[in-house]
């Protein structure tokens, strides 16, 4: 057990062994590559490994890291048609320095497809928090915005680029990414009409999920792909 | 030219052999999302000096052999991977991270002595 602990896992790039109480859910994408690479592996056909093909991306490690923030007032309504404001907090701290950033996507969650009717609409704005002031009990300070997008329906999944914001991360050698997102009401003609069973907003504020997948590339583990001179 | 030998002849010496490494057998399921195993195979089986030219060998197991030959105090060429494919592994960490690395030199494809 002691060599288990050490020795082995430090091979497998582990400090110690992973005592998760339950596992999260693994987006469709991560399980379709692994699905893919075991049919690969028992059939015998090579395959670059350092490419994910699935997304379009080189890269050897792949993670998914779960948010760990926290929703910001949730007793007192919003006003100026503010469904939810809450920090999404990653800690980057298992990404390694010597890794080169190849792909950074936030995916926010808004629940099963089968929810909610196609209104009303949503405005997500997803912005830097500048400064975090103190964690959990201040409204952090809101900095640059990053995307400002409409959602006809709040429905399914909604996959944001962040790999800009993390590059400027990179640089400044951060360990974790603050983000503050914000989910409002676009006035809609038919909502007056339309039967909701259930407040869009207190739905959302249950089922919203936000995980960050980042993609990275070890030069010592993947070399660049030899070209063939003419 | 192929050599025909006799059935069962080859049994004892340096082939591969399937070997399945089952995670939860290792206490490794409480962490390892996806494959539940994979099968590793090992290397085992007999190099001996006359079969070496067969048996997939180095030119190194072929002068160690030789060598055994002379002076027995000299360790016999031993079975070993000559050829190595990595696998992937879906896990999740203690912060809660869902990781996919790819680890290489995992599975024995092929077996020679060295």
């Amino acid at each position: 057990s002691e060599f288990q602990d050490s020795d082995l896992l430090q091979f497998l790039g582990l400090e110690k062994a992973p005592s998760p109480h339950r596992f999260q859910p693994v987006p469709r994408v991560l399980r379709k590559i692994i699905r893919a690479r075991e049919a690969a592996a028992a059939s015998g056909a090579s395959q670059d490994l350092c490419y994910v093909k699935e997304l379009g991306v080189r890269g050897n490690l792949l993670q998914l890291l779960p948010d760990q923030g926290f929703f910001l007032n949730t007793q007192k309504p919003f006003q100026d048609g503010s469904c939810l404001q809450k920090v999404l907090y990653f800690n980057l701290s298992a990404i390694k320095e010597k890794a080169k950033l190849t792909m950074a996507q936030l995916t926010l969650d808004l629940g099963p497809r089968s929810y909610y009717n196609l209104r009303p609409e949503l405005v997500v704005a997803l912005s830097v928090v500048q400064d975090r002031g103190v964690w959990g009990r201040s409204h952090p300070k809101v900095g640059r915005l990053l995307f400002l997008r409409s959602v006809p329906g709040p429905q399914g999944q909604l996959q944001f680029n962040l790999q800009g914001a993390l590059k400027d991360w990179s640089s400044n050698r951060l360990k974790n990414l603050d983000l503050h997102l914000e989910i409002l009401v676009k006035e809609d003609r038919y909502s007056r009409v339309t039967v909701q069973p259930e407040n869009p907003c207190d739905r959302l504020l249950r089922s919203l999920h936000a995980s960050l997948l980042v993609v990275t590339l070890n030069p010592k583990h993947c070399h660049p792909s030899s070209r063939k001179r003419r | 030219a192929a050599i025909s030998v006799p059935k069962g002849f080859c049994r004892n010496f340096c082939h591969r052999h399937q070997l399945f490494i089952n995670f939860q057998d290792l206490g490794w399921h409480k962490w390892v999302i996806a494959p539940k195993g994979f099968m590793a195979n090992y290397c085992h089986g007999e190099c001996p000096f006359s079969m070496t030219t067969y048996l997939n060998s180095s030119n190194y197991a072929f002068m160690q052999a030789l060598m055994h030959m002379a002076d027995p105090k000299v360790p016999k060429a031993v079975c070993v991977p000559t050829k190595l494919s990595p696998i992937s592994m879906l896990y999740q960490d203690s912060d809660k991270n869902v990781i996919l690395r790819h680890y290489e030199d995992m599975v024995v494809d092929e077996c020679g002595c060295g």
